[in-house]
């Protein structure tokens, strides 16, 4: 395995957004790219991220690796590397090491580590192909202010979808409160847009501290799309450049 | 006041 990124900033960031969810898994390498799957300890949310080859300029990867990765561990080694370095992943073909170079843009400074890895024995989880009752997009930082604002009234967010738009509602102790988007497009930077396609109206309870535990993702993308079918996990997606994406999946609340 | 439901009824191992 090659890949190189143009800048450390994409890969820090996804390994930022998702160590607290899940702490050991494995990197799988292939030709098309770094695909990660894994479940929280719970089993309640579960992360799905693809880093596509076309995101990494060049990439190569003769076989299939899968990279089993301390996340703690992966984030001290991250931490040397400055957001806008070059960054190069590199592994042999039966790795006990991942090597990680950073470089600085001027190129007068070069960092390499080695990050031991472990075998991880993760099961992979087919994830249905869902048509979706209502996927509802929205500016990410719109979506991480609305879970965290409404996590200090209640553990726990309704989320209901209908044409008019999209409302989260939380009740607590304190008292009770709501948050409406409705659709719109603006004309002048699509980044603030709420987007709202619907087959059927959709109500589903979810857990505001994973939810806030996703929005740890927000400096990765402009927009966040939710995807809601009653009954069946919620898709919460960041896009990323080149097809890649980190996708988070959260188990309902089941109600009484 | 509601339950939490769990991934592995709707994602199966592959």
């Amino acid at each position: 395995l090659e890949a190189r990124l143009e800048a450390a900033d994409l890969f820090k960031k996804v390994v930022e957004a998702i160590k607290d969810l899940v702490q050991h898994c494995n990197f799988d390498c292939n030709d098309s790219g770094i695909a990660l799957q894994a479940m929280d300890n719970s089993h309640v949310a579960l992360v799905s991220m693809m880093l596509t080859a076309d995101t990494f300029t060049p990439f190569r990867c003769d076989r299939n690796i899968p990279l089993g990765i301390d996340l703690t561990s992966l984030t001290k080694v991250l931490r040397a590397a400055q957001s806008s370095d070059i960054l190069t992943i590199k592994s042999e073909d039966a790795p006990d090491v991942v090597n990680l170079v950073f470089e600085g843009k001027d190129q007068d400074r070069i960092s390499e580590y080695d990050l031991k890895l472990m075998d991880i024995d993760q099961e992979h989880l087919g994830i249905p192909d869902t048509e979706y009752a209502a996927t509802a997009s929205m500016p990410a930082a719109d979506f991480k202010r609305i879970c965290s604002d409404l996590l200090l009234i209640s553990e726990a967010v309704s989320i209901e979808c209908t044409k008019e738009g999209i409302t989260f509602k939380a009740e607590g102790d304190i008292g009770n409160g709501s948050v409406t988007l409705r659709q719109h497009s603006d004309l002048e930077n699509s980044d603030k847009n709420v987007d709202i396609s619907l087959t059927e109206p959709v109500a589903l309870s979810f857990s505001l501290k994973y939810l806030t535990g996703f929005c740890k993702a927000t400096g990765l993308s402009n927009q966040v799309r939710l995807c809601l079918s009653n009954d069946v996990p919620l898709m919460v997606e960041y896009a990323l450049a080149n097809n890649s994406y980190l996708r988070f999946y959260l188990a309902p609340k089941i109600g009484d | 006041i509601s339950g939490q439901g769990t991934l592995g009824e709707f994602f199966k191992p592959k």
